[in-house]
């Protein structure tokens, strides 16, 4: 169990702090605005929820913020000075590790210089994710191993439907490797020789990503 | 190679479009401001960049929105009644997948009851994956693989270093798959039965969010 700081509770904020709550940590979240806090004080009770202004340095050490283990500046862009501003003030405190968000990356090196670990772009990131996820929807994932090897995640494509592995031959045939299978109606197993894919099933495939690109995986 | 139809170049959109391209898809952008689409030319040569009205069904016509695989509508809160109404356009126009961002959860349930097929709510979506990362230090990077499935990026566990994969037999006990190896001291691998993990070792694991949750990647 660990303890956190959340300051600045807008979506962003207050999903955080509800998913930290929900995981079975402790949880310090700051608001400036006393109708936010009051309003989230019944549905999160184990949450210590204070109308404070987080860039009052005597405000911020009366709470003790620099015993928790860390801290997320969640101010949004209606307040950027604000969020600047109280991440240094954590960071003078002593929090041990503090994250913060920026919208954009000249506002995200000032959050680094004041004082975040790590700043996060949340509109860039998820538009990185959907990207992804849009553009496969047979491809669940694709994960880059490094060096040219790659993993793939998918459905079986229809010409390795009701075939075994050691039928299909794949790693002697064509360089892939099976290295996990989710079937439809099931957990995920490990596959062997006599494994007999299905129509829906999902593997996931590793190989040189010249090998995959070739494949039925991704060539349908 | 895929087509997608993007609309609303702020961050989100701009950052999808991006992605998008880099994986090799065609992408439509729209966007209804001039200056947005001129400043992006030079950055995205082989996007099709269009100064266009997304509400305006003759438009969207005329570029033939319909012959994509899906669109994302990503408009932001500075103009949530047009991208109602975009997401209502689209889907008149027969776009096969509509992708939609939402405000909150009332403004989720309008998108889908005018056509979105997915809603997504960005700072909630960040908020959550955050809370996972900050609450496990070994716990890398989380990705939202949609639906209720995740990836994780973590360090071994304490409770399963020197241990070999069939031996934990994570997918068979706790629905986990670990999709790949990144060594300590190596380049990443995939995983097989007889694979050992080593302290400091990172794996890359997928399943369940729930699954992710209760397990020891999460839960140390
Ligand atoms: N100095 C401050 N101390 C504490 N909280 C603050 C301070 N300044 C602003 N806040 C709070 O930060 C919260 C989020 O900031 P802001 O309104 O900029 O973001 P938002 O865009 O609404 O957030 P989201 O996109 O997450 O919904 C607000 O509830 C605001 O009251
Ligand atoms: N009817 C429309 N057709 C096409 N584009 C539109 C329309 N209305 C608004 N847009 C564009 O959508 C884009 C994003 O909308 P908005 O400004 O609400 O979001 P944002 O909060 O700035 O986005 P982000 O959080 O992703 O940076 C803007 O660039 C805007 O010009």
């Amino acid at each position: 169990k660990r303890q956190f700081v959340v300051v600045g509770l807008g979506r962003l904020g207050l999903s955080m702090v509800a998913t930290l709550d929900s995981l079975g940590h402790d949880v310090l979240a700051i608001d400036s605005r006393e109708d936010v806090i009051q309003d989230l004080a019944d549905d999160l009770p184990n949450v210590h929820l204070v109308a404070a202004d987080a860039t009052d340095e005597g405000a911020m050490r009366g709470l003790d913020v620099e015993s928790f283990d860390a801290a997320a500046v969640l101010i949004g862009e209606n307040h950027v000075e604000a969020g600047i501003l109280a991440t240094a003030t954590l960071k003078e405190l002593g929090v041990p590790k503090i994250v913060a968000r920026a919208t954009g990356r000249v506002h995200a090196r000032v959050l680094e210089r004041v004082g975040a670990d790590r700043v996060i772009q949340p509109e860039r990131e998820i538009g990185e994710q959907l990207a992804r996820i849009m553009a496969s929807p047979a491809l669940l994932d694709y994960v880059d191993l490094g060096e040219d090897e790659a993993l793939i995640e998918a459905e079986v494509p229809k010409e390795w439907v009701n075939r075994s592995l050691s039928e299909l031959a794949l790693s002697r045939k064509a360089g892939l490797t099976i290295v996990a299978l989710k079937p439809k109606d099931g957990a995920g197993s490990l596959p062997h020789g006599d494994t007999v894919l299905r129509e829906g099933d999902v593997i996931v495939v590793g190989g040189r990503k010249k090998d995959l690109d070739s494949s039925e995986l991704v060539q349908p």
